[in-house]
């Protein structure tokens, strides 16, 4: 019987993290297992835990804490991989899921800069890349992919908290996320985890167009929202990304949706108190909790809808 | 570590297009350092930005002189930096 006293309801620090990735692999070593990617600019590992009861099953991807300073993010993914592990043999919905499809969780996507947001800046947000020529470090990750890189909605000063970086793909994070994805070949959702706001967004964010699969996307997101608010009635507003925020290029799920993954979404978890950034740790489960409704209705789905 | 007393972040409400305008080039405007929480998108949506105390004065003088409506949404940062950083230790011995 699992004995770590992991404490889901508090912050910790990224070592704290990556030893209770372990200790879940080691609890569920028939279910869970743990993989490096890659690593980030600072050589810190980029761990994933697999989710998957055996052979090359499709499967859905997900991605916290882009952002680092969105420390609800990366502790909802964690209290979110326990549940997923838990729950397989218990919860009809995750077992019949985990028997369809894998499920891959990256919990810290930055890792230096979860790591600078708990030692030098608590509002750290990008990465901590070198910029040759400039004084300032960092690119913000969630403006470096590969769709339409350096557009609106992206900075091309290195000091601004949006930088989109020299070119696409150069932050190691993001590559590494880009390889895995091409390299498994067989992904069919792709989501991520922010905090702010409280919104479930589809692409696009560099073009403000619709696409193909609006109607289905926008079903499917209201879906999950309304699942989400079920819990504690945290309203969530749905849509696209350039018609509910603004106009962002180079942002992850545009990328992945142009690269062929229909279910490409992201959510921004809630923020409710006005506590911004600094949401306190009594609401990291409540959050994760509603969270887990919204993701769950997205997989379930993606799960009976192959293509 | 980086401390952020005396910043404030505020919550504005831009009225129409115009006063978004204006907070976009607020938000231009590198030497000041302020931090959108919350960027402004279309009118009546609520904007949450982090300002340095020293570009606080120069801030809210900019915005009352547009007419932009704001509240102090956190008034010092750093107290609640340090709620939070105090529950963590809090943790970290349990």
């Amino acid at each position: 019987e699992r004995s770590s006293g992991f404490n889901f309801g508090a912050y910790h620090s990224l070592d704290e993290i990556f030893q209770e990735m372990d200790q879940l692999a080691a609890a569920y070593p028939t279910l869970v297992s743990k993989l490096q990617i890659g690593s980030s600019f600072e050589n810190r590992p980029m761990n994933v835990l697999k989710f998957s009861t055996g052979g090359n099953k499709p499967a859905i991807w997900l991605d916290a804490g882009i952002h680092s300073r969105e420390w609800v993010t990366q502790a909802t993914a964690l209290w979110t991989a326990n549940k997923i592990a838990s729950d397989y043999g218990k919860d009809p919905s995750i077992t019949s899921l985990l028997d369809t499809m894998d499920i891959f969780l990256l919990p810290v996507t930055n890792p230096d800069g979860y790591v600078f947001s708990q030692t030098k800046n608590r509002m750290w947000r990008k990465t901590r890349s070198k910029i040759p020529g400039s004084l300032c470090f960092g690119v913000d990750p969630n403006r470096n992919w590969d769709a339409g890189f350096g557009g609106p909605g992206a900075s091309n000063n290195p000091c601004s908290d949006s930088y989109h970086g020299p070119s696409a793909n150069s932050e190691v994070e993001v590559q590494s996320i880009v390889e895995f994805i091409k390299s498994h070949g067989n992904i069919k959702a792709f989501i991520t985890l922010h905090s702010y706001s409280q919104l479930l967004m589809y692409p696009y964010g560099y073009k403000c167009t619709k696409l193909d699969d609006f109607d289905e996307l926008n079903i499917l997101a209201n879906s999950a929202a309304q699942a989400l608010t079920s819990l504690y009635g945290t309203n969530y507003k749905v849509g696209p990304i350039c018609s509910i925020i603004y106009q962002a290029s180079g942002g992850s799920i545009d990328w992945s949706y142009d690269y062929g993954i229909k279910y490409s979404f992201a959510f921004e978890l809630r923020d409710t108190g006005l506590h911004g950034f600094l949401l306190p740790a009594n609401q990291i489960i409540p959050t994760a909790e509603e969270t887990w409704l919204g993701l769950k209705t997205i997989m379930e789905h993606v799960r009976d809808h192959p293509y | 570590r980086e401390t952020f007393v005396g910043h404030q972040v505020l919550e504005i409400i831009p009225r129409n297009e115009e006063q978004i305008q204006n907070l976009e080039q607020l938000e231009a405007q590198d030497h000041l350092e302020i931090d959108f929480w919350r960027s402004p998108t279309v009118p009546e949506q609520t904007v949450h930005v982090r300002i340095p105390f020293s570009s606080l004065q120069d801030v809210k003088i900019f915005l009352e002189s547009q007419g932009i409506a704001y509240s102090v949404m956190i008034k010092d940062l750093q107290v609640l930096l340090d709620e939070e950083n105090e529950e963590m230790l809090m943790n970290q011995r349990q």
